[in-house]
């Protein structure tokens, strides 16, 4: 695992809560949002069963510590966003919790109704961007989360040993994390 | 094209009409300077060859490929595939997020 420099984290009184909020005027149209929902609540249950922080969603995005939109090219952060594939999404260190998603992609939520060869895997990707908003680079163990690249079609939802390391050596452990618990979801991954 | 890279060419074609794309991709992820380095005729410098070279070799090493210094199927096609648009923090020139740091 690596660090950005300067190993920025977010501090906060323990046990954390951090707030997240969907910019209503920056969603997608066809994937109905309660899907999108879903997506991300799991997507931050991941982490959050690792490390004592919590991720609570809510309705006040101006006041929101986590703000998630989709968006098309040049959105205004001086990091356009390219069209179908190549850059898929981008986030920012803690403690700015800018989460941006690029609106070109196909985002799919369930690959047995999204057909489309180039669809992206929405909740793999909320993964790894959810990595950096907590404080974590890119890493390059390519079976962790925070490994930069994902094909098309594709998914990485468990969390690797390298990913729980390097988020824990930010926040420490969550008291109910064990490790067996990771094992045995790396092992039903692979047996998957 | 992007999704699925077929490189059934040999290495030479894809260092001679690529090389300027994976240029703005090394720059774009910080594995190169933003800018071309030129001598006062601006003409681009000798060191750029090895600062091309460099770039590979972190770029490999980050990303947990053999590490070849060389533009070989395996880095191309990694280069090619859909990514994250953080920069790689190793990669060692400054990102949006060094910045907004």
């Amino acid at each position: 695992y690596v660090f950005f420099p300067g190993k920025p984290r977010w501090s906060r009184d323990v046990p954390m809560k951090l707030t997240y909020a969907f910019s209503k005027e920056n969603l997608i149209d066809y994937v109905n949002i309660s899907d999108i929902r879903a997506v991300f609540k799991r997507a931050f249950t991941k982490w959050g069963s690792v490390i004592p922080v919590s991720f609570v969603e809510t309705d006040d995005y101006g006041f929101a510590d986590i703000k998630i939109g989709f968006y098309r090219g040049d959105h205004g952060d001086g990091e356009p966003f390219d069209g179908v594939l190549g850059v898929l999404a981008h986030s920012f260190t803690p403690e700015s919790g800018r989460f941006h998603l690029d609106a070109a992609e196909r985002w799919a939520v369930d690959f047995k109704t999204e057909k489309s060869e180039v669809a992206v895997d929405l909740e793999s990707v909320a993964i790894h961007e959810i990595g950096h908003l907590l404080g974590l680079s890119h890493s390059s163990v390519k079976d962790a989360v925070m490994y930069p690249t994902l094909k098309p079609r594709d998914k990485k939802l468990d969390l690797s040993l390298d990913d729980v390391n390097g988020v824990q050596a930010l926040y420490g452990s969550n008291p109910n994390f064990t490790l067996s618990s990771l094992l045995e979801s790396d092992i039903s991954a692979n047996q998957a | 094209a992007r999704s699925t890279p077929d490189y059934t060419s040999n290495q030479t074609q894809i260092q001679t009409h690529n090389i300027s794309e994976i240029k703005k991709y090394f720059r774009r992820f910080g594995y190169l300077p933003l800018q071309d380095h030129h001598n006062v005729s601006g003409d681009t410098t000798f060191d750029e060859p090895l600062l091309f070279k460099s770039a590979i070799l972190r770029y490999q090493s980050n990303l947990g490929l053999p590490i070849t210094g060389k533009l070989d199927i395996e880095t191309v096609s990694m280069i090619m595939a859909p990514r994250c648009g953080v920069p790689d923090s190793d990669a060692s020139h400054q990102s949006m997020h060094a910045r907004e740091n």
